[in-house]
């Protein structure tokens, strides 16, 4: 259907996984829970960083889109992070571990994992 | 979003979900995409979360996000939650926690803690209905015996319904999106209809895996803020996930 809403046929053998639709295989990674906290998430974080720092990029350039004086981003940076101490354990630990290992503030990270309950409205 | 739990005639449990995130967080006009939702795509992983050198849980997530979207908890139940939206959303919810009073918790921290304690289908959807939360959320669960597959519709407070796998009544799954299965979805946004509709086309004899990703394959139900697509199976404790793509024509949300 070539208008709105593009719907289509039930589509049927679409599996093995393959073709326009397919963008690719995720990789796999463990997370050990015997580890702090802190450091449970740091090999997966390493690998991942430069598409993280990307990401948040992004979004700060968002948010600087919608406010361009910067004081949006210059919130999350500065009132966030009081949100880690807060949370449950192992949580805000786990944060600050990604944090850490990504180099972005802790606001920032913070942000990203609460997003959820910023999008429901 | 769109989650499927489903029993095929033998009694076995399969789980599948679309996760969609991105809605008006930037319009690419050149790809015609959305930005946030293609910035997230490369951060997909499959984590298995280890205690002891053993597999506690296994999930799909985004590197960075330490709460969970999607998981497994290998032979005894699977886990996928989805966005509600209401007025009474989860910034009152973040709001009430700032300002100190935190008796809820937060969605994808509670979806986590399930998955990594909860010890059977039962004690799962007990804890996802009863305990408080910061937002609204649809939260779907299957289990590893015959029925054994739900829809839990929360609000921040309330379990407001609990829609199950009847097989007396013929139905042999339960399909959510992101409205109220007893209201009718927004006009422009109905994934419902055609992901009901596929199923139906299925047949409880033919569900597999490898249809329910045809299923999840099917526009509008893949869009255009559609990260990855993961399928679950509960009894092999199979996690498998794609990262997708919606060519054009394709619907945004």
């Amino acid at each position: 259907q070539f208008i709105p809403p593009y719907t289509e046929d039930c589509r049927a053998d679409m599996y093995p996984p393959k073709g326009p639709t397919f963008k690719g295989r995720v990789t796999w990674y463990t997370v050990d829970l015997d580890l702090h906290p802190s450091k449970r998430w740091m090999p997966l974080i390493t690998d991942k960083k430069a598409e993280l720092v990307s990401m948040m990029q992004t979004i700060k350039d968002l948010a600087n889109a919608f406010v361009p004086s910067g004081k949006l981003v210059e919130m999350v940076d500065k009132a966030l992070p009081f949100l880690v101490e807060t949370l449950p354990y192992p949580f805000g630990d786990e944060l600050r571990g990604v944090a850490a290992a990504s180099g972005l503030p802790l606001g920032e990270v913070v942000l990203f994992n609460i997003f959820y309950e910023v999008f429901t409205v | 979003c769109t989650s499927i739990v489903a029993e095929d005639p033998k009694g076995n449990l399969f789980h599948g979900r679309n996760l969609d995130f991105g809605l008006f967080m930037g319009w690419d006009m050149k790809n015609r995409s959305w930005i946030v939702a293609e910035q997230l795509k490369p951060l997909v992983v499959n984590v298995d979360f280890r205690r002891n050198n053993q597999t506690v849980f296994k999930s799909t997530t985004f590197a960075g996000y330490i709460g969970m979207l999607t998981g497994i908890k290998p032979n005894v139940f699977t886990l996928t939650m989805n966005e509600r939206f209401s007025l009474d959303g989860g910034y009152i919810g973040i709001l009430e926690w700032i300002l100190g009073q935190r008796k809820g918790m937060w969605m994808s921290f509670l979806t986590r803690s399930v998955l990594e304690n909860a010890t059977s289908y039962e004690v799962a959807k007990t804890r996802l209905a009863q305990t408080e939360l910061l937002a609204p959320a649809y939260f779907i669960l299957g289990g590893n015996q015959t029925g054994q597959g739900c829809i839990i519709t929360r609000s921040r407070l309330l379990s407001l319904d609990i829609l199950e796998i009847d097989l007396k009544l013929g139905r042999w799954y339960v399909l959510e999106t992101n409205y109220d299965h007893w209201k009718a979805p927004l006009f422009l946004d109905d994934r419902r209809t055609p992901g009901m509709t596929c199923m139906n086309k299925t047949t409880q004899t033919n569900i597999t895996l490898k249809t329910m990703y045809s299923v999840l394959s099917t526009k509008p139900v893949l869009n255009k803020l559609t990260t990855y697509t993961t399928l679950m199976d509960v009894s092999t404790g199979n996690l498998e996930s794609y990262i997708r793509d919606c060519p054009n024509p394709c619907m945004p949300w």
